[in-house]
């Protein structure tokens, strides 16, 4: 039975994109069979993984419309050594060719079910936005991660996609849960990331993972080249802090 | 007749907001009258010029629904010297609640009309989607400023995004432009951002601001105060940037 891991916070640019690709190519490597679902119409997961989106037919958008299933649209990240379910701007209709159709909400649960003996873990990457794409991951998760930058807008955001978890819960998915919200680009220098690195540790408490994930050009350069950072520079900074979080949750996870 | 200016990418992060902000203080500060529209629901704008987005009401929600108009819902930023047209996360359902209704890519547009006389400059925060919020802001404005992050997503997004203006072009609103691309957080250091720098002045040529926005952790701190950064500490790097946007803006637009 798979855990599935949702990867959401609607706050922009925090760092969801960079942690769905490398938390999948870290866990790969210590010997998890993960499958990475791309959930954003920008496709950046799906280029991040080395899979060229434009081309990519079927996607998961032709998933949410129940025209294929997950085996049939799944691909393979050959550099992260996962399994990718891949996106592109086409899923930008999905919002409004979904409002109207029967099950809107649960679509992509029943698809994944389908594949879950095949993977230890299932990532979604998650738009910037609680949209309906965001709402069918936490349907089908059993778990929130939510990377968060030491920022003011970032911290606003949560209590916003807190209580979009908890109507989730209530609605839709009375299993769901925070797994852990994880400190992205943390500068320990700047006072602003300090103070509320210490809001969020005292709101969450164990929540908030122990691993950090610092800033590191690496993180930056290695998609551009179509890889996880693992395959990229496995020594630098930010390879070694993905592989210490895929620990982690394999820890949280009760698997070492 | 007001200048009108979507401040718009898709791609999360990249300072959409920040710009907002701090464009509206520092045309002010020239003695321009600017409205700032928030469409995001984050309602982060709205924060940042200082007032209370959970109280907020009406909002521009309301006047997408045709319910109140733009003289009913704007207040006053008191520490930016601009008007605002708040937004909070009840505006997430727009997208849901417009879809079936009449004129839904034109309600903003109608309502701007109304004030249009008011003010030199109207501009407006849009959220990091391409949804009918951000379709709604193109359909009103004359030109688009597009802030990115020199940095590989951010550069792969601009095909979506330039797709999607050409789009609403087409069907929407035949005058619309691109203003301009504003490098922001740019760290002239690092190899990445010269080379996507390079990259996009290849492709947009004098399209390209002039001003470039330094990394500055004071625009990260400001809206912790509730301040646009002129406000918080007009001597800091990221204050003078701003100004000197300001400046560009007005030449750009042939107001001197
Ligand atoms: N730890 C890091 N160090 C340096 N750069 C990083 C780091 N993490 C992410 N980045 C860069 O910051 C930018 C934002 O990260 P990313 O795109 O992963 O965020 P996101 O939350 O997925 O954004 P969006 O909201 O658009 O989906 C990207 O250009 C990425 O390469
Ligand atoms: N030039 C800068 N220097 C330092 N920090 C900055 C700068 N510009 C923006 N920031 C910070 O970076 C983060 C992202 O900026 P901002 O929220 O304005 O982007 P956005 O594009 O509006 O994001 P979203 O996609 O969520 O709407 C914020 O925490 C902001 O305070
Ligand atoms: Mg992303
Ligand atoms: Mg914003």
């Amino acid at each position: 039975m798979s855990r599935i891991l949702a990867i959401a916070n609607q706050k922009g640019g925090v760092g969801k994109t960079t942690t769905a690709v490398n938390l999948a190519a870290s866990l790969a490597e210590l010997g998890q069979r993960v499958l990475l679902a791309d959930l954003d119409p920008q496709g950046n997961a799906t280029m991040g993984a080395g899979i060229e989106k434009r081309t990519a037919l079927p996607t998961v958008y032709q998933i949410l419309l129940n025209q294929v299933s997950v085996r049939e649209a799944r691909m393979r990240s050959e550099p992260g050594h996962f399994d990718v379910i891949p996106a592109n701007r086409e899923l930008a209709g999905a919002e409004i060719d979904l409002v109207n159709l029967e099950q809107r909400d649960l679509r992509l649960k029943v698809a994944l079910a389908q594949v879950a003996d095949d993977y230890d873990f299932i990532l979604m990457d998650c738009p910037p936005t609680l949209n309906l794409l965001t709402v069918n991951a936490f349907a089908s998760a059993q778990s929130v991660l939510i990377p968060m930058q030491c920022e003011y807008y970032a911290l606003e955001g949560l209590t916003d996609l807190v209580a979009t978890i908890k109507k989730v819960k209530q609605r839709l998915n009375p299993s769901i849960e925070i797994e852990g919200l994880l400190r992205v680009m943390f500068d320990p220098r700047s006072t602003l990331a300090q103070q509320v690195s210490d809001q969020i540790k005292q709101h969450f408490g164990n929540k908030v993972y122990d691993t950090v994930i610092p800033r590191n050009v690496r993180l930056a350069e290695a998609p551009s080249h179509g890889l996880p950072v693992l395959a990229y520079d496995r020594q630098c900074k930010g390879a070694r802090a993905y592989m210490e979080l895929a620990e982690e949750t394999l820890r949280r996870a009760g698997i070492t």
